[in-house]
């Protein structure tokens, strides 16, 4: 069946007919067309292992293996397309989904995601990633913000300030991202904006990743003496990520506008009928 | 009236850095989550009676817009930004037409779009309109659910058939 694709005047998402996984971008402005594969994964946390007895905790994330496993290869998808909006629903699994959000004058995708309570039967503690797969050639290189203001270059397996034996390739690789990642390969950039703190990495090239829950059953031993095992109602998360495609000259005037509106957030507020407030400047 | 106090102090409390990055033992981040929730709570103009459980319960706060009898209401929405935003307003709504009105009493586009989801709680209708926001500032919108058109029975009338 025909590619699935929700689009605007200014950017186009096409989505996988058999799997129901995005699958391409499209800047119509700037005429860019990146092919982006984005699912989710999950890490097998460690609860120590021969090379060292240290678990995957509150303080500390360090999974069992280098390669995470995926929630699901395809996503029962649903097509929501009215004047005001168009989204795609994805069903990964039973605790996975997310909405790809499109609304008119719109220049970035909203991935709005919802993952919990994830299972721990197994008795494997989970670490759940959001990962994009892309082309792009970005020699080991990729950038993540520091509150949101300055942008630091982080390069893999690689520190700037000493000579590093790096001992953990995934973990040791995972650096705090507070609004944004983003890749690029010198003409294209791919942005993903956060709307909380989180996790966040490029582990091959052409690929990023964002950490968006966990649920561990080991403790750390670093003083919580407690395993991050949420059962209330942390066990069930929901959040957004902002995803833009420009030219790498022109990404940064979108992502910091965006981001400011992003940080910055409209606050409603309902009443009752009356006499309205008329709007003031 | 509302009282944001209780809400700094919680938001001061919470900057211990258990509360920023979740390293703390389940208990306590319970408590972090009580205080913002006791501090928002304080800032909340209670009593609209809006939600769709009847007028004084606050945890509906805004689910179920539009129950009968209540099918009018006002959305302030606050910019904090220093320029000018366009944003996609969705407010989960009881099934039905709505009018929206901008501050100038104008007719904005809206919409309610429901879900095909088996499970109508989680994804309940939304009310969707674009609200235009001035920099530094608030714009209201007025909303009204247009009553339930009710068809009258009548005999269709044959429609003249024009030549193309």
């Amino acid at each position: 069946s025909p590619a699935l694709t929700i689009e605007n005047e200014h950017i186009r998402a096409t989505f996988d007919p058999d799997t129901g996984l995005l699958m391409e971008i499209m800047n119509m402005n700037q005429r860019l067309l990146l092919p982006v594969r984005q699912t989710f994964f999950w890490y097998n946390a460690s609860v120590g292992d021969n090379e060292s007895d240290q678990a995957s905790g509150a303080y500390i994330f360090r999974p069992n293996q280098q390669k995470p496993l995926p929630v699901s290869r395809w996503a029962q998808i649903r097509l929501v397309k009215t004047p005001l909006v168009q989204e795609v629903h994805q069903n990964f699994s039973a605790w996975c989904s997310q909405v790809v959000r499109l609304y008119p004058g719109q220049r970035h995708l909203e991935l709005e995601w919802s993952v919990g309570p994830i299972p721990v039967g197994d008795t494997w503690g989970k670490e759940v990633i959001s990962r994009f797969d892309t082309p792009l050639e970005t020699k080991g290189r990729f950038y993540t913000d520091s509150n949101g203001r300055e942008i630091l270059e982080r390069r893999r397996d690689y520190r700037p300030t000493w000579k590093l034996n790096q001992t953990e390739p995934v973990a040791g690789n995972y650096y705090p991202v507070n609004t944004r990642i983003y890749i690029t390969d010198g003409k294209m950039q791919l942005t993903v904006l956060t709307d909380r703190s989180q996790g966040g990495s490029s582990l091959r090239d052409g690929s990023l990743e964002l950490m968006v829950h966990r649920r561990l059953l080991k403790d750390d031993e670093r003083g919580v003496s407690e395993p991050l095992m949420e059962n209330g109602s942390g066990a069930w998360v929901r959040g957004r990520h902002l995803v833009l495609l420009d030219t790498a000259q022109a990404a940064a005037a979108g992502h910091r506008l965006l981001a400011e509106q992003e940080v910055l957030a409209r606050s409603p507020a309902l009443l009752h009928p009356g006499p309205a407030p008329s709007n003031s400047a | 009236s509302g009282d944001s106090a209780p809400l700094n102090k919680a938001m001061a409390v919470l900057q211990h850095h258990d509360a920023v990055s979740g390293t703390s033992r389940q208990h306590v981040a319970d408590d972090y989550a009580r205080q913002l929730a006791a501090g928002w709570g304080s800032c909340e103009v209670r009593g609209t009676g809006l939600g769709r459980h009847g007028g004084g319960d606050t945890k509906g706060r805004g689910r179920g817009l539009g129950k009968k009898g209540q099918g009018q209401f006002q959305v302030i929405v606050y910019n904090p930004l220093g320029r000018k935003v366009n944003w996609m307003v969705r407010l989960p709504v009881s099934e039905g037409v709505f009018v929206v009105k901008d501050p100038n009493g104008r007719t904005v586009p809206s919409d309610v779009v429901i879900y095909p989801s088996s499970d109508s709680q989680a994804h309940p209708p939304e009310l969707l309109f674009s609200a235009s926001l001035p920099a530094l500032g608030f714009s209201t919108y007025s909303v009204a659910q247009v009553p339930r058109w009710k068809p009258q029975a009548r005999t269709p009338q044959p429609i003249p058939r024009r030549s193309w």
